[in-house]
């Protein structure tokens, strides 16, 4: 574990809780894209089914139970939650699923480190959360006016990414023998969607003005 | 275990 790593994980977690607080708070959901909420619930179940027989350390176990959790609850008040539901943008969010799950299940039968069930569903989630952001930032395109906890949390997630990439760096530097190509390529193409966004992120952050997207 | 090593990340 390194400070990269460790920084990278909290502010994975600190952008999950802002966006439970705002709709909390607010008791809306609007601008927030519930295909990227179930796409990343379908990452971390996929990923971490290995959470009762897999033991690697407390610290994993924790926050493995504490991402499915709060994302579950996210899908839940964005589903269920009888004012909360109601905010939902259901007319701009209309990414298809399929367009990102088939290709990452068809990817992740080619590509993998072992052929079987678990290795096929734990690479299948490297997959898919390369790309889960997609139907988040399609919608934040189409919303133009972007409100400031819709931005934070989408700049949190992408600095979340960022500091992964400094922990590869770092363990490759400092591990004899580390490699993870297949992560390491999602990792990169992960963040790499941000970047356009970062752009107009710190640009609006410069000229303090309110977050707007091009079309 | 190389396949351990790279599932010691979240």
């Amino acid at each position: 574990m390194n400070l990269f790593r460790f920084a990278g994980d909290i502010l994975h977690l600190l952008s999950i809780l802002v966006l439970l607080l705002k709709i909390h708070a607010t008791k809306s959901c609007a601008g927030i894209s519930l295909k990227t909420q179930e796409l990343y619930l379908a990452v971390f179940i996929t990923r971490y089914l290995d959470l009762f027989w897999n033991f690697h350390s407390l610290y994993n176990s924790v926050f493995k139970v504490v991402y499915i959790g709060t994302t579950s609850m996210i899908v839940w008040y964005m589903r269920r939650h009888r004012n909360v539901k109601l905010t939902y943008d259901r007319d701009h969010d209309t990414f298809r699923y399929l367009f990102l799950v088939a290709p990452c299940a068809v990817l992740s039968l080619l590509i993998n480190a072992r052929y079987n069930l678990f290795e096929i569903l734990w690479t299948f989630s490297i997959y898919l959360e390369a790309v889960a952001i997609l139907p988040q930032l399609v919608l934040l395109q189409r919303t133009k006016n972007v409100d400031n906890l819709t931005g934070n949390y989408v700049f949190l997630l992408g600095l979340y990414r960022a500091f992964y990439i400094l922990n590869w760096v770092y363990r490759f530097a400092t591990e004899p023998g580390y490699s993870a190509w297949l992560v390491w390529i999602s990792g990169l193409i992960q963040t790499g969607l941000y970047l356009d966004f970062f752009y107009y992120y710190v640009q609006a952050w410069k000229q303090s003005k309110k977050l707007q997207l091009p079309s | 275990n190389k396949s351990k090593k790279k599932k010691d990340e979240l």
